[in-house]
């Protein structure tokens, strides 16, 4: 299955997506 | 609340790939996060196919939003 092997890499991918994307200033903190 | 705060982050976040309020996004339009987001055109491909649990090459809100609660959880959990 190769879409568990995407998982694994993936993840810190997200996780800096996620990251980066609540880091991103919106309003107060 | 934080976590609605979160939500909230990552909906303005969709709406800046869905220009045209479809209600959900193609990969390509991930692409819009680029001048957003410091991430390689790879690494937001990537993005999208984990976000994209069904795998039908469309990303909607409720998947964007269920990935982010399970990174959230998963960051809780460590």
């Amino acid at each position: 299955d190769p879409s568990m092997k995407a998982g694994a890499t993936s993840e810190g991918v997200l996780a800096n997506f996620f990251n980066s994307l609540l880091s991103k200033k919106t309003g107060s903190p | 609340d934080g976590e609605l705060d979160m939500l909230g982050k990552a909906h303005e976040f969709f709406q800046i790939c869905d220009i045209e309020h479809k209600g959900f996004i193609y990969r390509n339009e991930m692409q819009r996060l680029r001048g957003e987001l410091p991430l390689s055109p790879e690494e937001l491909e990537k993005v999208f196919d984990s976000l994209d649990a069904d795998g039908n090459g469309s990303l909607t809100p409720e998947e964007f939003t269920t990935g982010l609660n399970q990174f959230l959880l998963g960051k809780k959990g460590s």
